[in-house]
């Protein structure tokens, strides 16, 4: 992303 | 990030009914949300035609149980904005999958009463990305996908 933030996700949901 | 002066930004939207608007509210969000960037690209609409858009595209800071996400999205902006609402998705990563509800389809569209009873002057980008990122802190728009199994091995007697 052009030196922006890393995309990043909660862990997976049960 | 890339650095973005208002007089690109200018050139970039020429096609824009409400430039300067336009204009004014791309340069106040990204200056608040400094992961977000303006975006020139082809945006394709459900009945094939597509047309140059700019999107803010990027990620907004979701805090979600104690934790902050940099949740990635996409928030395309009409010609006729601010008088229509930006059409937002997020966009997961290929480590991500997108969480379908209320919110999002399996598209990854987002669906929002700040969206659908859009009025500007009352509704703009800053308001929507707060917006989004309550939402959010409640119920994740995506969630990382597992991570790789070893290979399935059958039970040996």
């Amino acid at each position: 992303l052009n030196g922006g933030a890393v995309p990043s996700a909660p862990p997976t949901y049960t | 990030m890339a650095v973005v002066n208002e007089g690109a930004l200018k050139k970039m939207l020429k096609q824009y009914k409400y430039r300067d608007l336009t204009v004014r509210e791309i340069t106040n969000v990204i200056s608040q949300y400094k992961d977000l960037k303006p975006v020139m690209d082809a945006y394709v609409f459900n009945d094939g035609n597509s047309r140059d858009l700019v999107s803010l595209a990027g990620t907004i800071p979701v805090s979600y149980r104690g934790n902050v996400y940099n949740i990635p999205v996409c928030l395309w902006l009409l010609d006729t904005y601010p008088y229509n609402p930006p059409i937002c998705f997020v966009k997961p990563t290929s480590a991500m999958m997108i969480k379908t509800g209320k919110h999002i389809d399996a598209n990854g569209k987002i669906y929002l009463p700040y969206l659908h009873e859009w009025k500007h002057p009352h509704s703009d980008l800053y308001g929507l990305i707060q917006v989004m990122i309550v939402v959010f802190g409640e119920e994740p728009p995506v969630f990382s996908r597992p991570t790789t199994q070893p290979p399935y091995q059958a039970f040996q007697a």
